[in-house]
């Protein structure tokens, strides 16, 4: 859930 | 990190050298669209506040302060130091059109409903219709000049790679974004029409004008 949030792309 | 999300990447950098490039040599910006810029500038300021926020690698920092800086820069050229180049009397695109309706979606359709969250949202929404401005005013002035239409296509090939990326993430790592996926799609849908004059004209030498 946490990862969700994260926005790892450009 | 796959081979689809770097060549997306790396394409979307392409796009924005070429048209710094392509402005910084001829003097000139005659044929670009200073809203589109706007809006793109918009775009990475308002999804890059995570810079501040949360790291997740150096090459993505990077990579965004690269993206921000770039896009920045290109206003300046438009706005202020070749501003006697700027074609605005074909630039008549009413951005808030689009960015009204992209605001309000974005509070209605996010992923959590915080500021930042909300800015990002916003982000991916314009990104998606922000070529918009730059569409219309080729299709006003019936042409665009080569290395114009070679940034529109790696600007479309950027997204298209996305798309693969996000098939490749859902088969291997179960990951999905529904939201950056619908705006993706729409976004790489409206650079169709384009990457086939690319293609049947641009690609076989000739120069990108539409029928009058």
């Amino acid at each position: 859930p946490e990862g969700r949030k994260m926005h790892d792309e450009l | 990190m796959n081979i689809f999300r770097l060549a997306g990447d790396v394409s979307h950098l392409v796009a924005i050298i070429i048209l710094l490039l392509k402005i910084w040599k001829t003097r000139s910006c005659a044929g670009i669209s200073g809203k589109s810029q706007i809006l793109f500038a918009s775009v990475f300021v308002t999804r890059y506040l995570d810079l501040f926020t949360i790291f997740i690698s150096l090459y993505n920092s990077s990579m965004k302060i690269i993206y921000i800086s770039c896009s920045i820069a290109t206003v300046y050229l438009v706005y202020f130091k070749f501003k006697a180049t700027y074609d605005g009397n074909h630039d008549t695109f009413r951005v808030e059109f689009l960015v009204v309706p992209v605001g309000g979606l974005s509070f209605l359709v996010n992923h959590d409903f915080s500021p930042m969250e909300i800015l990002w949202t916003f982000s991916i929404y314009l990104e998606s219709v922000a070529i918009l401005p730059q569409l219309f005013m080729i299709s006003k002035t019936g042409e665009a000049e080569t290395i114009t239409t070679h940034y529109l296509f790696f600007l479309g090939l950027y997204r298209g790679l996305y798309l693969i990326n996000w098939i490749w993430r859902y088969y291997f790592e179960g990951f999905f974004d529904l939201i950056a996926i619908v705006a993706g799609l729409v976004q790489t849908v409206l650079y169709c029409d384009f990457f086939y004059l690319y293609v049947t004209k641009v690609l076989k030498g000739k120069k990108l004008s539409l029928p009058a």
